[in-house]
């Protein structure tokens, strides 16, 4: 109890720390694997210059995904939580204090990949958002709720697999808006490029609403 | 640390009971949606009714796997945790004396999907294994290294995707024999078969050394 409390307090302090130098962070969380990295490199892309973007990264071990953001050429600082299942705002204020936030619009925090545990810790983020792959089956949703109550916006991911898997894509959305009824819901393809365009409309306007 | 010190206690109870009614446990684990559920039921189709199967699924909301292993026509106890990302020697020692252990040879216990936690708890089975699907990246091991190394058997599975995605087999296979030498790994498909025969023989092998 009191350490979610303690949490709480942090992650309000780290978006007003945010606000302050007018950055907009969007938490990604996923299961292993459902992307979370690729739609950053697929953003980037798409955004070509448009704003600065700047990467905290969260993994048990390694730095593998670090380097993937390091090659874009983006500020990025990796947190290595080592058998912690998530990020919690005490990790990510420190991480805010070794990135030049006065040079990033649009700071991406990609979690620890775990469908359940970072749905119960805020960061200080504007924006979470819970990724699916198509690979992993459409009856997910009512089976892990507690990251998609807690979600702001939903990517179904790697739509380019759709024809080699059996994946029902309205039934995932459906359940999604059962539990969260203004969850926004997206299908894209990082590799394919298919659907990143709206996600970037999406995350630009939230931008434009934040200054 | 109390927490896991009574968990290594149940387990060890849990462990007895099993070796007093003959079953061999199998923990399976793995990413949401890596084909936990699916690799069961190719092992019970392959089996045709050579040993005696029962299961005991973990999930933090719905009976949606026990109703697929219901409809094989096993013995099965869902466990639902809410927002715990894990099974532990508890929730496993209720569901124990919740099935017909003196008609049951060989017993799935499915954890919660998690990549992390699930190699924290011992929940007194004989055999513990990590799935991977080919479809979350090879670059995973490493990355999610606590797992690995609690795990006896390692199983890639969805291996017919392989001709879609990018993924090397030996480079998961080798970061995991990094993590722990003696680590059998297997690379299967629950939806066309192959490798399914070889992953049964090692069960049966370690059902037969059990007796
Ligand atoms: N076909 C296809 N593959 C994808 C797509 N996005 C990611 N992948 C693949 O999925 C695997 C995992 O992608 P990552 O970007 O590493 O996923 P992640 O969520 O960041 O993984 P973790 O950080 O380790 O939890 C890699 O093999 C990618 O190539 C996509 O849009 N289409
Ligand atoms: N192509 C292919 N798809 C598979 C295979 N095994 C499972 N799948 C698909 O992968 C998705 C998830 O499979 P499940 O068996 O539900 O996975 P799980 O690990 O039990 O999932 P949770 O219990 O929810 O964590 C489903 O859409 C399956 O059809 C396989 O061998 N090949
Ligand atoms: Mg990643
Ligand atoms: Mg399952």
């Amino acid at each position: 109890r009191n350490l979610l409390a303690a949490n709480e307090a942090q992650a309000r302090e780290n978006r007003e720390h945010l606000m302050e130098h007018g950055v907009l962070a969007v938490n990604l969380m996923s299961s292993p694997g459902a992307g979370k990295t690729s739609l950053i490199e697929a953003v980037v892309d798409s955004l070509s210059g448009k704003l600065r973007v700047g990467v905290i990264e969260g993994d048990l071990a390694t730095d593998r995904d670090a380097e993937r953001i390091r090659a874009l050429g983006l500020p990025v600082w990796q947190i290595t939580t080592g058998s912690t299942c998530h990020l919690d705002a005490a990790m990510v204020h420190e991480a805010l204090h070794r990135l030049p936030l006065d040079s990033i619009d649009l700071l991406f925090v990609e979690n620890v990949g775990n469908l359940v545990c970072p749905g119960l810790y805020d960061l200080g983020c504007h924006l979470n958002g819970v990724l699916l792959s198509v690979t992993e089956g459409d009856d997910k949703v009512a089976k892990y709720p507690v990251i998609f109550r807690y979600a702001q916006f939903f990517c179904i991911t790697k739509s380019d697999l759709l024809p080699y898997v059996s994946f029902d894509s309205s039934k995932p959305q459906r359940e999604a808006r059962i539990l969260k009824g203004d969850l926004k819901t997206f299908s894209l393809s990082a590799k394919g490029g298919e659907g990143v365009e709206a996600f970037l409309s999406y995350l630009l306007a939230e931008r434009h609403a934040l200054s």
